[in-house]
């Protein structure tokens, strides 16, 4: 079992050193508390933004606090994939030019996987193939309506009306 | 595998039967506070039965049926499309997989008491939740909702404790 | 003790039922779990949001739940009020329509009393008097820009550049 | 009585002294991520005396000294003015209040054990935090913070039970 565990650690925290680089710019490393009895401590997210001295996940920023716990997520993604992810509002704190690095990440492995993304933020949706549009009428419930980025209709059907 | 389209029938904010085409690649879903986003997302954990009533915002089952319409039923069906191996007895050779479309049922009925009914179908057959948790293994597709990161989840992370944070991966190991 | 607290209780319920009339444009209320003796039980907070069903607030949306809290704030402000009040990025879930109504319900109250809020939405910094710009430095730390809605040079001083 | 410029110097990301006026009516702040907003309210609940080191992000006090610079002081100043009461002995009969500005300051030092001495100041003569906080009642500032809502707290509000919620209208009370 503690086998099992520090070989997966060891995937997830290769992969967090590089989704890391890949959001922050910066170096970031997952640590166990208890190297010898990994399930006698915690597990200790270090990172060092870009330009920055090195600092617990606790100490950082909003912005940074969630960039980083991003990097932990698409880095148990990558060790645990699936062919199927989906992130709900997941870029609430960041900042314009986080979300677009975030947008851009997305994007780049929805080469090879679907990814459904719920953003209120323009620079997500410019860059998907894909955005459908949700909205509330009264009377009526819920109306998703598709609008396709690359030109091709795609648009949902049913009760909103189709294509 | 992949999602082809989610249809919801009278499923919370859903009245009207909806189908949703899903394409390949990168998907953003926009639009105002309380339309009906996350609803969407709780209802692709509902038909794979990834999810508790309470993860689903959901007291019980039947608070998943839209309150709106005099229906007593919601159902949600999930359409995938897959590369499968040939089915038994298929010429000996055949080296292609075969690429076959397949669909997720699940239906939620409010019954006299105020009680649920609720049952899952494949391809339109009453399946039982351990034999479509086999097969979604199979293609791939997490059991635990690992892939499914609900509103709130980032920040929650952040502000786990390093113990809480561990058994993240407790459970991937 | 219990009649300061019920005394306390009715003039926030009061109050947020006109914040929430103000941010929701819908019915909110208050209600004490256990009335007759209030520290046995918890604070309930219902709603019902325009156009649809008396929910509680763990029911509801996203954007719906941080507009809810912040009408709470607002009655627990109105009731204990201060010369001054920050806000430390509460709009994170809150569309484009609810970021404006929650500015101008801050624009309408900082007619009297100071308020800074931090915030990355510019339909919010559109609506202040008053913006602050922040940001990082190399080698020079964080550096402070003033730039004043309404013409007049209102700058900081000091490491960042005079007024 | 109002808030008119906040002063850090060497405080956490603040470097190089820095006095920030600040406008009556409503001020908004901006700026990328990491950049220091949440500082500068530190800054405030710091010079006030109403949070904890663990309320400004910090394990300790001489963690909010910036680590950039050589300096081991860290000091924070507010200016305030505002109407107050004619100081004792002025003449019977006077009605109105005096316009009055007054600067509130504290400072922390990192001392050889790597320890920390902090204390308040009052108009530049140190004053103790029982006194600072009985003026800060008379001039109808909180000493609870309940006025400063921090990052987070809307989330936390919106994700706390209904008897953490209570508590703190107990604090109201
Ligand atoms: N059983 C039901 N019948 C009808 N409507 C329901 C039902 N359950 C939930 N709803 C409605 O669904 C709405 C919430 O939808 P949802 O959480 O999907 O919003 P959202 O688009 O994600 O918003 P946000 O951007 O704020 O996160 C609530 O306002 C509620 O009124
Ligand atoms: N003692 C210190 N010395 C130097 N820099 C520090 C110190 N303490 C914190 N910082 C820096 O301050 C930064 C955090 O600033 P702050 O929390 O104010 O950001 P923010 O502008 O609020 O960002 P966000 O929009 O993400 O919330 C951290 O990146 C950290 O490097
Ligand atoms: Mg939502
Ligand atoms: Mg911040």
């Amino acid at each position: 079992k503690r086998t099992a565990f520090l070989d997966a650690f060891e995937r997830v925290s290769e992969a967090f050193q590089s989704a890391f680089a890949e959001l922050a710019r910066g170096e970031g490393r997952l640590r166990l508390e208890a190297p010898e009895d990994p399930f006698a401590g915690g597990l200790i997210i270090e990172a060092r933004p870009r330009g920055k001295k090195l600092a617990r996940l606790e100490a950082m920023s909003g912005g940074e606090k969630s960039l980083t716990a991003l990097a932990f997520i698409f880095a148990l993604q990558e060790v645990n994939p699936a062919p199927f992810f989906v992130f709900d509002e997941v870029d609430q704190s960041l900042d314009g030019v986080n979300t677009e690095v975030l947008a851009e990440a997305i994007r780049a492995r929805a080469r090879t996987r679907q990814y459904v993304v719920i953003s209120h933020h323009r620079v997500m949706l410019d860059r998907s193939s894909q955005t459908l549009g949700v909205s509330m009428r009264k009377g009526w419930g819920t109306v998703v309506t598709g609008v396709a980025m690359d030109g091709a209709e795609g648009g949902p059907d049913g009760g909103a009306g189709g294509g | 595998v992949r999602v082809v389209a989610l249809t919801l029938d009278n499923f919370k904010s859903f009245a009207k039967k909806t189908r949703i085409p899903i394409r390949p690649g990168f998907t953003t879903v926009s639009g105002p506070n309380g339309s009906g986003k996350s609803n969407l997302i709780d209802a692709m954990q509902f038909v794979l039965g990834i999810a508790t009533s309470k993860g689903m915002r959901a007291e019980r089952l039947t608070d998943l049926i839209c309150i709106e319409g005099n229906k007593t039923t919601a159902r949600v069906s999930l359409e995938l499309e897959g590369e499968f191996e040939p089915p038994a007895g298929a010429t000996e050779g055949a080296t292609g997989t075969v690429r076959r479309r397949l669909e997720v049922s699940r239906v939620v009925r409010r019954v006299k008491q105020g009680g649920a009914q609720a049952h899952y179908e494949l391809d339109g057959k009453p399946v039982r939740l351990t034999d479509l948790h086999d097969l979604m293994r199979e293609l791939g597709f997490p059991t635990s909702g690992q892939n499914i990161v609900l509103q709130g989840d980032v920040i929650r992370l952040t502000s786990m404790g390093g113990v809480a944070r561990r058994q993240v991966l407790d459970e991937l190991a």
